[in-house]
C-alpha cells in the first residue's frame, strides 16, 4: 500500500 | 575505524576544495548506500542538493558521484533515480524556469547526456523516458546529446590509472 501511494505522489514538474 | 555516514562521503567526494576527482571518496560512497537500509533515497537527496550547487567544481563532481552510482549500484539505487521525485531536481538545474539560466553549461550539458545515456541503458526506468522526453518537448533538449565512444551506459568512467 506504502508504494502505491508513493507512486500516486510521484509526478514530473511542472513546466 | 567509525563507518562513516553517507553524507561526510559525499562531502569528502564532492569538496570543492578536491584538486581532482576522488575516486576513493566516490567508490566510498557507492559502496556505503549499497549497504544501508535507507541508503539509496539518502543518497539520491544528497546528490540532488550537491549537483545544485552554484559552485560547478562542486556540481561536477557530484554529477560524476551519481554516475559512477548508477553503473556500480543496482536496482534499488536505479528504482530512487527512476523516480520523478528525483529526476524533479535534475530537471530543475537544467531549465529556465528553474535553476537553468544560472547554471553553467557544462553541468546541464552533463546532465541531459546523463538522461539520454540512461533512457537507452535503463529503458524499464520508464520515468526517466518520460522526463527526457518532456525536456525535449520544452525544448531544453534540442538533439540527443552525442555519447563517449564507450558503451553509452555500461562501461564505468574513464580514470586516471594510480601510479
Amino acid at each position: 500500500l506504502g508504494e502505491e501511494s508513493e507512486e500516486r505522489d510521484d509526478h514530473l514538474l511542472p513546466m | 575505524m567509525e563507518p562513516e555516514s553517507l553524507e561526510s562521503r559525499i562531502n569528502r567526494a564532492t569538496n570543492p576544495l578536491n584538486k581532482e576527482l576522488d575516486w576513493d571518496s566516490i567508490d566510498a560512497f557507492c559502496e556505503q548506500l549499497n549497504k544501508e537500509l535507507e541508503g539509496p533515497p539518502l543518497a539520491t537527496r544528497l546528490l540532488a542538493h550537491k549537483i545544485q550547487s552554484p559552485q560547478e567544481w562542486e556540481a561536477t563532481q557530484a554529477l560524476t558521484v551519481l554516475e559512477t552510482c548508477m553503473k556500480n549500484c543496482g536496482k534499488r539505487f536505479h528504482d530512487e533515480v527512476g523516480k520523478f521525485r528525483f529526476l524533479n531536481e535534475l530537471i530543475k538545474v537544467v531549465s529556465p524556469k528553474y535553476l537553468g539560466t544560472r547554471t553553467p553549461d557544462k553541468v546541464k550539458d552533463k546532465i541531459l547526456e546523463l538522461l539520454y545515456s540512461w533512457t537507452l541503458g535503463l529503458p524499464q526506468e520508464v520515468k526517466i523516458a518520460e522526463a527526457y522526453q518532456m525536456l525535449k518537448k520544452q525544448g531544453i533538449v534540442k538533439i540527443d546529446p552525442k555519447l563517449p565512444d564507450d558503451s553509452p551506459f555500461l562501461a564505468p568512467p574513464t580514470r586516471p590509472k594510480n601510479g
